[in-house]
């Protein structure tokens, strides 16, 4: 029997606040003009999402689930996730 | 438990703090009083203490704001980011700021003022935060039953790695 089950696409508002999200708590150097940023650079959206996933010991996919949004919909401290 | 780059931490063993101004959502009395004991959590494990000041420039210095409030982080209205902390140092290090937008309570209901205050103050001394999900330093706000609260074991650890462990 096939598992696969219909998966969807984040919509374009999801991606946008995913990006911001990753901006704001997973930049080390602080840029954030997300919109700019990370469409120039979509492997680097990836490889920062990836981080994030690891952080938060969801399951590493490089991809915007729904388990990696309800982390991100979570209230939570204002401070970067990355030390610096 | 995690550090800041270069573990920047207080050089001295009292440290003052100031409550600029209150949320309406709570009696000064209860802010005061939470406040306090967001701190004693780690007064009680680690050698420093803290002293409330009510005017000039305190090390922590505590304010309820909305929005845009002057530190380049504006807050993001309710829920969402509910507070942060600067890292210990002069200036703005160790000042903590807690969003007004949000509904700010001593129950389970809304921000519980003492987990948020008790996870911004470990910013405040050193702390970052921590991937330990039962950790008070972990990043996302998650509300426990506050009735006898003590400070985490990775907590515990984490800011005893930078100030040494209080002899009683």
């Amino acid at each position: 029997l096939c598992g696969a089950v219909p998966t969807t696409s984040p919509s374009q508002e999801e991606l946008s606040k995913a990006q911001d999200y990753l901006s704001q708590f997973f930049s080390k150097v602080g840029v954030s003009a997300p919109n700019t940023v990370w469409r120039s650079s979509l492997d680097s959206f990836e490889e920062t999402l990836r981080k994030m996933q690891d952080f938060y010991d969801l399951e590493v996919t490089g991809q915007l689930d729904t388990n990696t949004m309800d982390v991100m919909n979570r209230p939570r401290c204002g401070f970067t996730d990355v030390s610096q | 438990y995690a550090h800041f780059d270069n573990r920047p931490k207080w050089e001295k063993t009292v440290v003052t703090y100031r409550i600029i101004n209150y949320t309406p959502d709570l009696s000064q009395g209860d802010v005061d009083a939470t406040i306090a004991k967001a701190l004693q959590l780690y007064s009680d494990v680690i050698p420093l203490d803290f002293k409330q000041i009510y005017s000039g420039t305190a090390d922590i210095m505590i304010v309820f704001k909305r929005r845009d409030h002057g530190d380049f982080a504006p807050f993001d209205g309710q829920s969402g980011v509910l507070a942060h902390a600067f890292s210990p140092g002069e200036g703005h290090g160790g000042d903590t700021h807690f969003d007004e937008d949000e509904t700010w309570t001593l129950t389970s209901g809304g921000a519980n003022l003492f987990l948020v205050a008790a996870h911004e103050f470990g910013h405040a001394l050193g702390l970052a935060h921590s991937q330990v999900r039962t950790a008070l330093m972990y990043p996302t706000y998650n509300y426990v039953n506050t009735e006898g609260y003590k400070l985490p074991d990775d907590d515990i650890q984490g800011v005893q790695a930078i100030y040494g462990i209080r002899e009683t």
